[in-house]
């Protein structure tokens, strides 16, 4: 559904048809698609292995340098000695792995509408907790002695200051 | 990230065992 519509260029919500159409609707689109899929599909065990591969030595010397950094000799001696046991083991591995458990996936999808409803309330406690202070200044905002200043220490021109500064005021408001 | 302390620095081989068991090498 979400492919027919991105080739159409309609939100997935804009398309309300039945299975049956879709399927109709992505043969024409996509003749090729369901074989296309297929061989994607089959690529990606051997993309995530050499993804892995390039990551894996970055991702160990970063957990160690963490784990040392987290714990202290005590507590590194008793998480070593707990992964010493037949327990210890079977969860030091599958930790890792765990957090792709469809279980645990699930669950922050489910948790997922509660977690967009709250954002509306955070950017409410931003504005709330920032109201007091200064806007970041613009270039009308400027004394002269500060444009001077900028000129000096950016080797840009005024002309590029004030135009850069207008973008960047434009985006904020955006 | 910052530097590790010299303290940091002498927990890595504790370390490193911990993760070795998590990430055995060679995998």
């Amino acid at each position: 559904g979400s492919d027919v519509a991105r080739q159409l260029g309609v939100g997935r919500g804009d398309l309300d048809v039945s299975d049956a159409d879709l399927a109709v609707l992505a043969t024409i689109l996509d003749p090729a698609g369901e074989e296309r899929r297929k061989r994607e599909a089959a690529l990606l065990p051997q993309i995530m292995q050499t993804m892995m591969e390039v990551l894996e030595p970055t991702m160990r010397k970063a957990m160690i340098q963490a784990y040392a950094v987290h714990f202290d000799e005590a507590e590194l001696v008793d998480i070593d000695a707990f992964f010493s046991t037949p327990s210890g083991l079977a969860f030091a591995r599958k930790s890792f792995t765990m957090s792709s458990d469809p279980r645990i996936l699930g669950a922050s999808l489910e948790a997922m509408p509660q977690m967009m409803a709250s954002f509306g309330e955070i950017e409410r406690k931003m504005k709330a907790a920032t109201a007091d202070l200064p806007a970041p200044r613009s270039y009308g905002d400027l004394s002269m002695a500060e444009r001077k200043r900028i000129e000096t220490i950016t080797g840009f021109d005024q002309q590029q200051i004030a135009e850069a500064m207008a973008e960047a005021a434009f985006r904020r408001v955006l | 990230a910052e530097p590790l302390t010299a303290e940091q620095e002498a927990r890595l081989p504790l370390a490193t065992s911990v993760i070795e068991k998590m990430i055995p090498p060679g995998t």
